[in-house]
């Protein structure tokens, strides 16, 4: 029963799929969980769909947890998630983006990462692939999708963090995931969930070449940041990820971009400058409720701005 | 189950391009098992490294001899996962 799940608590993989499947069960007209793939070592890849109806709704999809360690963004994923369920037909806002679009909510995008964190070794992040010819494993799975792939900020040595694989979507995760929005043809906004530097970045990472969306969505990343704050007091920077963050390719956010979805954007969750990806527990919700009023305001401005 | 028993995450200060350069080539030197959490890019930007036990003292005094300032932001990795598992823990025998 997702009622009595601990939310301000962090979870294996097994208790986040159980979790997903309770969802679902709770809202049967609202959730349903589709499998899109399976990662490497042979776990389901899934994601949740919140619908009220219609076919091939435009769209906004939601990722955490592509980033093994980063275990604050799956836990503001299950609260965010259960948060779209149980303020459909409440929250009047949040209403009228589920009557006129579709949310796919994928939580654990790195479910073998994530569980080899559980079991292994809790500071691991990448994917768990073997690379042949190299003793070292795994991919980057923010530097293997097709945009701007093997540029600057990535590296070719399988030992590295920054490893981008040996071909672009060579990691079942990403490549479930590329032919999945191809697949729909109609998402309209795609937010990606990592931690812990504070910022909400757009496109581009790959080069310093500025979006002709620039514009709105500096405007847009600046509201949606204010929202946020306006809760814990929490600051963000934002701006595009080159200019904010550092020169990275082959990201989520550029691949969205890139492929004609214009509200793309990449978090970094909350930093106190002391723990890193080893957030205490007691801040997954308050992290999880400032992070929510700023998606709030990109998918309101998906739903209101259609194109 | 890897343990990090001693290792300690520092928060690094760049004050300039050139100690950019240092910090971006210790990158290279895999022997001191350097997990970089944050990379170095910019004097802007903290950096944040986890380094392991053993590459303590050697990492400090490089820091040190270069005039590169830091503090410890994380003191003892493994006591932070080991109450995040006591916490953990907890959570499954509270009562739902």
């Amino acid at each position: 029963n997702t009622n009595n799940f601990d939310y301000a608590s962090y979870h294996t993989l097994e208790e986040i799929y159980s979790w997903m499947d309770s969802l679902e069960a709770e809202y049967p007209d609202l959730v349903t969980k589709i499998q899109i793939g399976s990662s490497f070592e042979g776990r389901p890849i899934n994601v949740l769909k919140f619908s009220t109806g219609g076919s091939n709704r435009p769209a906004i999809w939601l990722d955490s947890g592509i980033h093994a360690r980063e275990w604050i963004t799956p836990a503001t994923g299950i609260w965010s998630a259960k948060k779209i369920a149980s303020d459909y037909g409440r929250d009047p806002s949040l209403t009228a983006i589920l009557n006129t679009m579709d949310i796919f909510f994928e939580i654990v995008t790195n479910p073998d990462g994530y569980y080899f964190t559980h079991t292994s070794n809790r500071m691991w992040r990448k994917t768990r692939s073997i690379n042949p010819g190299s003793s070292c494993v795994g991919v980057d799975p923010n530097r293997n999708w097709g945009a701007g792939f093997g540029g600057p900020g990535t590296s070719t040595n399988p030992c590295s963090e920054t490893y981008l694989g040996s071909f672009e979507h060579s990691e079942s995760e990403v490549k479930s995931i590329v032919d999945f929005i191809l697949g729909h043809g109609n998402f309209k906004a795609m937010i990606t969930i990592h931690s812990y530097s504070q910022m909400l970045m757009y496109p581009y990472g790959y080069t310093s070449t500025e979006t002709p969306n620039q514009q709105e969505l500096h405007t847009l990343a600046k509201s949606a940041v204010d929202a946020l704050a306006a809760l814990h007091g929490t600051k963000y920077t934002y701006g595009s990820m080159i200019t904010t963050i550092y020169p990275a390719s082959g990201t989520t956010a550029d691949w969205g971009y890139l492929n004609g979805i214009k509200y793309s954007f990449t978090f970094e969750l909350r930093d106190t400058g002391r723990y890193g990806f080893l957030l205490p527990a007691e801040q997954i919700i308050p992290t999880a409720q400032e992070t929510w009023l700023a998606l709030m305001k990109i998918m309101e401005h998906a739903r209101d701005n259609p194109y | 189950q890897k343990l990090f028993v001693g290792d300690q995450v520092l928060r690094i200060t760049a004050s300039s391009e050139e100690q950019i350069t240092l910090l971006k080539e210790l990158q290279d030197l895999e022997h001191l098992k350097l997990d970089f959490w944050r990379e170095p890019v910019k004097t802007a930007l903290a950096v944040d490294v986890r380094v392991p036990f053993a590459g303590l003292q050697a990492l400090k005094v490089f820091l040190e001899s270069n005039g590169i300032q830091y503090r410890v932001m994380i003191d003892d990795v493994q006591m932070l996962l080991d109450e995040e598992k006591e916490e953990m823990f907890r959570s499954h025998d509270r009562e739902r």
